[in-house]
């Protein structure tokens, strides 16, 4: 049974593609079979794969303009058990293209569910915009991961992310679920102590145990068109993400 | 003559908001009249200047959903000289809202043409999203200041931008042009230092001489709800958007 994963927060720089690749990649690493899905506009995560996101290459806008089957669409990454759908910046059309259709919340999980899937896991890659694309993967997904930084204007969209998760359950998914994943922590920094205190304080286990720290080698990982655990495997963020791994198996496997 | 700068940059967390809070206030220190606009659903700008966004206020799509006067949607932000017109997740809308309406891309630039305005200068805060309220703010000003960290996926969003201002210079205004503002920089990490050197390299002096370096007091300012040149004025990121409101001031009154 494939078990669906956003990673989403209308807050821009929060490192959501940083988590859906690093987090894709340590679950490979623990057996699974995870295929991830670029549904920004920007194609972050196709670059972050080493793959030049031209415009006009099949992206999973065919799946939903032109009925192309899903498995026509994923590609290898060059790491065994790792596959993706790539974006581009079409993609952008699609804020326009979903909402003329009917029922257009369940576009994608209509083309997820026509064939059975050889994957354990499947991965959403959301541009930072509470429109028709995150809507379609909030409604396909179990779990919605949210990274958040320890500031300000970050927390503070939680607000209206809660509200958009209460909107999808009573709508169109009432079994999704969501975790907050501290991301860009640093430990030396006031500020991020004290307001992940406060985050823990009013979501309990509404946050992950692991935390991501700040790692410059995170940047670099995206350079070169790598993974973090392949990148830099001692690495602290490397470590950290096999840790994540472990604690959304044991949620989502062990439950 | 009031002067429009709109600040955007697809990639999310580059410092958008927090650039046209800090170039305004400085400016504004500097003598000029000021407006802020809020165009992000997200409503940071509204935050940082100490307001709570709720939704029901007035905002600027008012001016363009109902035709309410400019002049009945601005505040007093508290700073004499700084006036804003606030967001909130209404907004969001627009992008649905917009893109419906004949000559759309020019609703902006019409609504702000009807009275003449007591400001020198008016900035757009935009959302991380090259969509019709992205337009609207581009097709309107005369300059587009891109906040850019010296990362990769910030440097590739310069691509898409670059085609945006094109196609904008074409179609609905001739007159725009662009600098790039080097933003969170931080000296001691190799790949900023690299990456900066070849933005410089390829854009010339497309790129600000003014670099804002990383300053954890701009966390705090947003928190304290004011510009930091009143919540820290002797820090270095307040010293250095000092420094960006005088070369801005050179770059549109002295040429
Ligand atoms: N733990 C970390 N330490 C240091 N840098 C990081 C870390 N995580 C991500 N980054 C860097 O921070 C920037 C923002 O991360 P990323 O692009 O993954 O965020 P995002 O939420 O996907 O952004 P967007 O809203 O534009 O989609 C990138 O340049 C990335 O390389
Ligand atoms: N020079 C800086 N040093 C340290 N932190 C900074 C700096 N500039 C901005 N920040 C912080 O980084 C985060 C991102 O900045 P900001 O929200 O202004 O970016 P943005 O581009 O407007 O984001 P979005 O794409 O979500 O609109 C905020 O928490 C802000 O307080
Ligand atoms: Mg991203
Ligand atoms: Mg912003």
């Amino acid at each position: 049974m494939t078990y669906f994963i956003s990673i989403t927060n209308e807050k821009g720089g929060v490192a959501k593609t940083t988590t859906a690749l690093s987090l894709g990649a340590a679950l490979v690493e623990a057996g699974r079979q995870v295929l991830l899905v670029d549904l920004d506009a920007q194609a972050n995560l196709t670059l972050a794969l080493g793959t030049d996101p031209l415009n006009g290459h099949a992206t999973i806008l065919n799946a939903v303009a032109d009925q192309s089957p899903i498995h026509k669409l994923w590609r290898e990454t060059g790491i065994p058990g790792l596959f993706f759908i790539p974006s581009n910046h079409d993609m952008g059309y699609s804020e326009r293209i979903l909402p003329a259709r009917p029922e257009y919340e369940f576009t994608l999980k209509k083309a997820f569910s026509e064939i059975s899937l050889p994957f354990d896991y499947v991965i959403f890659d959301c541009p930072p915009f509470l429109g028709s694309v995150v809507i379609n993967a909030l409604t396909a997904s179990q779990l919605l991961i949210i990274p958040t930084q320890a500031e300000y204007f970050s927390i503070y969209a939680l607000k209206n992310m809660m509200s958009l998760i209460r909107r999808i359950r009573s709508q169109t998914n009432p079994d999704l679920t969501y975790r907050l994943l501290l991301t860009m922590f640093d430990r030396r920094n006031r500020i991020h102590r004290t307001l992940s205190e406060q985050l823990r304080a009013s979501f309990g286990n509404g946050v992950l145990e692991t935390v991501i720290m700040v790692d410059t080698r995170l940047r670099e990982s995206s350079i070169a068109g790598l993974p973090i655990i392949y990148h830099a495997p001692k690495s602290r963020s490397a470590l950290q993400y096999r840790e994540l791994a472990q604690e959304i198996l044991q949620y989502v496997e062990k439950a």
